[in-house]
């Protein structure tokens, strides 16, 4: 584990943490995209399915329960608790869109023809794309609370600090793994708009308004 | 460089 990984895995964290606090304290998830948050669930749940059959260590252990159980509590949060205040009509991203292509990319390029290995190639290539829902809506409405904002930001962070995990890892281990590789730089462009925004604009705190 | 799959991240 090295300073990027944990960094990363920290950042994550508390981008879920910031989007729970943000649902239960103003009762309200507004903004948020419904159809990011399933996205993520489907994410963890193809790619932890390993949990059952394979273990790293506690902190990689605990860390799957968490993504796993806290993203579906958003789920929760989001259709029944606090239903009312998600407006399904500017949510309007096709997933499939997101969906189809991670499963072409998964069947193509994989390590190799379990169902294991192309779960996990779809759920690397599918978080790449799973922000876009929410960027969509982001940019349908033209600004977003505050913390909806931090919680995309820390998300992209999370990603974009697994490029040099992977550059460090290959430099002290000589291990290299394309696929998650790509998929981090891949969603990292995705966020580089959101990023210059974010930068211009909450960072010197102004409100987060699109031009 | 050793390509084979890593399951030890998250």
């Amino acid at each position: 584990m090295n300073i990027f990984r944990f960094l990363a895995d920290l950042s994550h964290m508390a981008s879920i943490v910031i989007l729970i606090l943000q649902i239960r304290k103003t009762k309200s998830a507004a903004g948020v995209s419904y159809k990011t948050q399933f996205l993520y669930a489907l994410v963890f749940v193809t790619r932890y399915i390993d949990i059952f059959f394979h273990y790293v260590s506690l902190y990689n252990t605990f860390m799957k329960i968490f993504f796993v159980t806290s993203t579906i509590y958003i789920l929760y949060l989001m259709r029944v608790q606090y239903k009312p205040s998600h407006d399904p009509n500017i949510d309007t991203f096709r997933i499939e869109y997101i969906i189809a292509p991670s499963a072409v990319l998964a069947l193509i390029i994989n390590h190799g023809y379990t169902l294991y290995e192309i779960l996990w190639s779809f759920s690397v290539w599918l978080e790449s794309g799973a922000i876009l829902p929410q960027l969509f809506m982001l940019q349908r409405t033209g600004e977003a609370e505050t913390l909806t904002v931090h919680y995309i930001f820390a998300l992209g962070i999370y990603r974009l600090l697994y490029i040099p995990n992977w550059i460090y890892r290959y430099v002290t281990e000589g291990r290299v793994e394309p696929i998650a590789f790509l998929a981090s730089l891949i969603q990292t462009a995705l966020y580089s708009d959101f990023f210059y925004i974010y930068y211009t604009k909450v960072m010197q705190g102004k409100k987060f308004e699109l031009p | 460089a050793v390509w084979n799959k890593v399951h030890d991240e998250l």
